[in-house]
């Protein structure tokens, strides 16, 4: 479901240009979970924006779902960010002037359902993330392992077909570690595809397949033997 | 030469009351090297802001170098941040329209030496982290590990006699995670005092003494038994 054809993405800063992400190519079927391994600076949090359609390639082709995203209307692509795809930033994003709650009720807004029921979604989801108490925080209002588990329920109350998550344990402990993975194979077994970034091996070891990215290219993109 | 008694900190959000930090009481010395753990929310960066000058607390008194900071006017606490204290925070808090040299040289302004001169020690700082690529990047130009290595750069360039670092490798790959730690110990081997959060136990390990915190107390306080 998701094809890099020879994709490139390149910056220009002053007189430079930086080549984050050279000529990638890759598939990923429906139902994977792979993890992205690789030094920092090698072109993940690149390749995950370019999945995510918050970014354009400079060059190459991204097939999702068989459909071309270069030739996607405006719409089709806020419909696949909002509806398909769940995105936990590497730093968080959330709205600064909204709580906990608001921020995860947002990605429900446009699918139609009433103010109530979204409410009691979101807080069904912020309670799987152990933050029940912490509903009506702001997130300055928030520790930054708590600010990492309002993102990840937002990425997740849509129940998105495809979660994109970049490094959604890096400020938590270990035992809430666990339980974000824990709820990101959940989400995998019903039928999803899952794309995690980590910099932990053992984080990389519930997925089962492992691309490690160097200098924007893929370096080696193998099974998770472990599994 | 850092002495907390009965240090707590209450936030108020709406009728609530976050005890975020309740009655603790800590001696560190000179030239320790301290590593303190604890889950998400149990007040470890309260505790870093508190140590740092950048928060008050509720209730309780913290001497830094035998004077108590609550009766320090606001020149000699700014004088304090600047001069003694380097923080590597959570969320690497750079400045977003300046440049990685520029935010590295910001602690040197108040310093009286010439701008060349500021200019050269920050490129060596950034040398250090491996940045001499990016100096001229903004931090929205920079990978998320990219920008916690400036923010180490920044907090070590005046160096400061006690460095505060909030998980300073959660978004890094482990090489660079182990330059990092490297760069702090060298810090600590020349006499400073270096107070490290972090949620992996291979870092703690760097450590002298292992601080363990719950819930806003101290949960537990032991020597590295495997140094
Ligand atoms: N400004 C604030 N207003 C209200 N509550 C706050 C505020 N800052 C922190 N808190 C609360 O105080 C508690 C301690 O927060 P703190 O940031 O010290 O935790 P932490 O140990 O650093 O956690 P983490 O490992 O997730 O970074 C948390 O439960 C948090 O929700
Ligand atoms: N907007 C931008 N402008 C210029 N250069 C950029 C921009 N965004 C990223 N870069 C550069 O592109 C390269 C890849 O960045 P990317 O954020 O994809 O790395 P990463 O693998 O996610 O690293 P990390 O593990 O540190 O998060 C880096 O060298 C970075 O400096
Ligand atoms: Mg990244
Ligand atoms: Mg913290």
């Amino acid at each position: 479901i998701i094809q890099f054809e020879g994709i490139s993405r390149f910056f220009h800063v002053g007189n430079e240009v930086v080549k984050a992400l050279r000529e990638v190519s890759l598939t990923i079927t429906d139902n994977e979970f792979v993890a992205i391994m690789g030094p920092s600076g090698s072109g993940k949090s690149t390749m995950m924006n370019i999945l995510g359609c918050l970014d354009t390639p400079t060059a190459g082709k991204y097939y999702l779902n068989n459909q071309d995203v270069s030739q996607m209307s405006d719409n089709e692509l806020a419909e696949v960010r909002n509806r398909e795809i769940g995105f936990i930033f590497q730093t968080f994003n959330l709205l600064q002037r909204s709580t906990a709650l608001e921020n995860v009720m947002l990605p429900l807004i446009y699918s139609g359902i009433s103010k109530s029921e979204r409410q009691s979604r979101a807080e069904a989801k912020l309670d799987e993330v152990q933050l029940s108490d912490r509903m009506k925080h702001k997130p300055n209002e928030l520790s930054g392992g708590q600010r990492q588990r309002v993102a990840a329920a937002r990425a997740l109350i849509n129940n998105p077909s495809i979660v994109l998550a970049d490094e959604p344990t890096g400020n938590l402990d270990s035992k809430t570690s666990i339980e974000i993975m824990g709820l990101l194979e959940n989400i995998h077994k019903i039928g999803n595809t899952i794309i995690v970034v980590t910099h932990e091996e053992d984080i990389a070891l519930h997925a089962h397949r492992i691309i490690r990215m160097l200098d924007g290219r893929i370096a080696s993109d193998e099974k998770n033997k472990t599994i």
